[in-house]
C-alpha cells in the first residue's frame, strides 16, 4: 500500500505523521518504506538519518534515473523500517523536473520497479508544504492520500486548493488515487478554536476522518533531536499513544494490510 | 523599507508576523503595504480581505504585467495597511514563471513603480513556505529579510539552505539584500526545547535576533477566524503585546523608519 502524506499548508504535522505512523506500523509488525520527498529533509533527521550526506538520495531517482534500491537506507530505531532519504539537491529538483519527459510519473515508475525486487508492506511518502511536482510526483505514485489536518483557523483555508489538485491529477495522471483518511494533528481540547475546527472537519469530511486525533505534546515535539520517532522516544506520552492509535485504525481502514 | 518575511519551514509564523507586524506599526503610525505572495492566501484573509474574488491580485502584476496600483485594497481594520492580495491562480505561477524573462524581477519592478507614485513607509511581504520563484522574486524585490524562527527542533534543520539562498540571491539578483532581523516565534517558556533553541539561535545570529520573542498565544491564532490582527482582536494578550513590542524594536533598528 503506496500512501502520500501531503497538505500544502506548512507545519501541520506532515512530518511528525510519517515518522510517527512508520515507528508504529513498524511495531505492528508491517515493514515499511519512507521515502521523504521534502528538501528539509525532517523525515530524514526525524529517522535518525544524516541528510548532509554526498549519498544518492530521491533526487537522484528523481533527476537521475538512479534506481531506488541504491538508494534505500536501514534506520537506527527499527529494521522493519527502511528510508530513501532527502539530500540537500532535492531543492532544485522542482525546476529541474519541469522540463523533463514523464516529470509527474517518475516516483511512480522508480517506486514500482522497486516494489517488484522488495515486496514491502507500507509506503508513507513526506511532502514538502507546496503543490509542486514533488507534491504531484507523490500524488501519482500514491493509491492513498493521507491529510493532516492542524486544529488551526488558517490551517481550513486550502483544504479547497488541495481537494482541487487532488481532482486533477485522479483525472489525467493516476486514475486511482483515493482521499482515504484525515487525521486531526495538533489538537487542545482547552481552546474552542481547536475544538471548532475539529468539529468542522468532521462535519465536511465525515467518515474520512480518523477516530482518533493527535493532541498537542511537547514530546512529539522533542523526539526529533533525539532522532528517535516520538513513539520510541517516550512510549507512555499521549502523542505516542496517540499515533499508535492512529496505526491501529489506519491498518483497519486499509486493505490489504 | 521593503522587508521580506520568508523561511521555507512551514508554520513557523510568517503570515502571522507580517498580519500583526502590519498592524502594530500602523498604529505607530507607518503607512504599510502587504503584499501575500503565498497562494494558500492567508496574510489577505488574516487582513479580513477575501482572496476567493477575481480581482486583480499579486497574480496578475506578476504574470500578466498589470500594475500594482490597480490590485492594491484598503483593510478593514485600518487604513494605514494596504494589500496587494493573493488569488487562487498564484498557485500556477511558479511554474509559469519558470519560462519567463527576467522572471526574478518582476515583483522588484512592479513594485518600485508603484512606491514611485504612493510613498509608502514599509512594505511587508509574505512568502509561502518554499525557495522557490515566489520566495525569489520576494527576495529580489527586498532591501531587508526578517526570518520568523519557530522554536522547534525541526525549525532549525532548513537555516543553512535560507542563508545559502541568500547569499546565492545577493550574489547574483539583489546585492544590497541584508539579514535584517531574526524573530523568534511561538516560544513557551515552560518546555527546555523552547528555550534550547532559542538559545542556539541568538548563539548563531547573535545581535540579529531581536529581544523581543512571541510566546505561544492561542489568542494570536483565534484572530485570523474574525478578520483581525492578533494586535486588534485582543489588545491585551500576552501575543499582541510582543507584536507592538517586536514592532517598536523593529523600527529602531531600521534607519528610515
Ligand atoms: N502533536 C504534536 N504536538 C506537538 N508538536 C507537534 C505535534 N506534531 C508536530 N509537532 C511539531 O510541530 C512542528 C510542525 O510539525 P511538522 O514539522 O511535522 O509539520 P510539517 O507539516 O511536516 O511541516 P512542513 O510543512 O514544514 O513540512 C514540528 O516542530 C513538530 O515537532
Ligand atoms: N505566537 C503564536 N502563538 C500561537 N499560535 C500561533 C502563533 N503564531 C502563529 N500561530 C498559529 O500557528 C499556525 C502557523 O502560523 P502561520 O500560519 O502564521 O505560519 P506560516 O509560517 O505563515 O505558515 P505557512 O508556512 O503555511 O505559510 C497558524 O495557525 C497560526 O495561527
Ligand atoms: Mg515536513
Ligand atoms: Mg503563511
Amino acid at each position: 500500500m503506496i500512501v502520500t502524506v501531503a497538505n500544502q499548508k506548512g507545519g501541520v504535522g506532515k512530518t511528525t505523521t510519517v515518522v510517527n505512523l512508520a515507528a508504529a506500523l513498524a511495531e505492528l509488525g508491517k515493514t515499511v518504506l519512507v521515502v521523504d520527498l521534502d528538501p528539509q529533509g525532517n523525515a530524514t533527521t526525524g529517522l535518525g538519518v544524516s541528510s548532509r550526506t554526498d549519498n544518492a538520495g530521491v533526487y537522484d531517482v528523481l533527476i537521475e534515473d538512479v534506481p531506488m534500491a541504491q538508494t534505500v537506507v536501514g534506520v537506527p530505531e527499527t529494521e522493519k523500517v527502511q528510508l530513501v532519504p532527502a539530500s540537500l539537491d532535492l531543492a532544485g529538483a522542482e525546476i529541474e523536473l519541469v522540463s523533463m519527459v514523464a516529470r509527474e510519473y517518475r516516483l511512480r515508475k522508480a517506486l514500482a520497479a522497486y516494489l517488484e525486487e522488495h515486496p514491502t508492506d507500507v509506503v508513507l511518502i513526506d511532502c514538502p508544504p507546496s503543490l509542486g511536482l514533488l507534491t504531484l510526483n507523490a500524488l501519482v505514485a500514491a493509491e492513498e492520500l493521507l491529510i493532516p489536518i492542524q486544529c488551526e483557523y488558517y490551517a481550513l483555508e486550502g483544504l479547497g486548493q488541495l481537494i482541487r489538485t487532488v481532482d486533477m491529477v485522479r483525472e489525467h495522471l493516476n486514475p486511482t488515487l483515493r482521499i482515504s483518511s484525515i487525521l486531526l494533528t495538533m489538537t487542545d481540547s482547552r481552546t474552542n478554536l481547536s475544538e471548532q475546527v475539529a468539529d468542522e472537519v468532521r462535519a465536511f469530511f465525515g467518515d474520512l476522518v480518523l477516530d482518533t486525533a493527535i493532541p498537542r505534546s511537547v514530546r512529539l515535539s522533542e523526539a526529533p533531536g533525539h532522532g528517535r520517532s516520538g513513539v520510541a522516544y517516550d512510549e507512555g506520552s499521549r502523542g505516542a499513544l496517540a499515533y499508535r492509535a492512529a496505526a491501529e485504525e489506519f491498518t483497519q481502514r486499509t486493505v490489504d494490510l
